[in-house]
């Protein structure tokens, strides 16, 4: 598991 | 993308759709917070400030831009438009506990110490509270019109429909972001109060009031 890097989400 | 974040987001757009439908129809924004919708407009552009560096597609670029825009006429439509129907004397949470402890926060728990990523971070902490102002002013008032309770629960389910999104996202992504996920929980558990009224009251034809 790795933490998100880009910020996709709204 | 999956379902569960497709409906949060939609859901958010129907919240913002619901708000806007209320003030013009009803001509007043009373029993809307303008601190609440301030901190918004705060949220979305600490964190969407990466529409200028970061491209992630169409869709999440037209999201940003109605965020954003949407967010701030109706606090043109609250400041200006139907400044009169605007009681600030029950609007008085002081949004300086959120913005501060916000502050505080991004600066010691962030992904890296950069400044747009603080920025983003200190967005995801104000969000999860954001909504705080709303919540007091109901709780004053201890009533609402149905129109605005819609608009409350539409805005709630948009955070909850996120929880099951970073869930399927672990497990078909193998991705987790600590940051998003324990706002997220708080953001939600905010509502669980107004949710609990909203399933016994609004939806079974009563009106939105509280216990005296």
């Amino acid at each position: 598991t790795e933490r998100r890097k880009g910020h996709d989400e709204l | 993308m999956n379902l569960f974040r497709l409906l949060g987001d939609l859901s958010h757009l129907a919240s913002i759709f619901i708000l806007i439908h209320k003030i013009q129809t009803t001509r007043s924004c009373r029993g809307i917070s303008f601190q609440t919708q301030a901190l918004y407009v705060t949220v979305f552009v600490a964190r969407y400030i990466d529409l200028f560096f970061r491209w992630i597609s169409l869709y999440n670029f037209f999201m940003k831009i109605f965020f954003i825009a949407s967010s701030v006429y109706i606090l043109y439509l609250m400041k200006y438009r139907y400044r009169p129907t605007h009681d600030p004397s029950i609007d008085t949470f002081k949004v300086e506990y959120l913005v501060g402890p916000a502050v505080v926060l991004s600066l010691i728990f962030n992904y890296k110490f950069e400044f747009t990523e603080i920025l983003w971070t200190f967005s995801i902490y104000l969000e999860a509270v954001a909504i705080l102002p709303q919540l007091f002013m109901l709780q004053r008032t201890g009533e609402a019109e149905t129109i605005t309770t819609h608009y409350l629960a539409a805005l709630g389910a948009y955070r909850a429909l996120y929880i099951p999104n970073w869930i399927y996202r672990y497990f078909t992504e193998d991705v987790v972001d600590p940051i998003a996920i324990v706002a997220g929980l708080v953001q939600t558990g905010l509502y669980l109060d107004f949710f609990y009224v909203y399933f016994t009251k609004v939806l079974q034809g009563q009106k939105f009031e509280l216990p005296a």
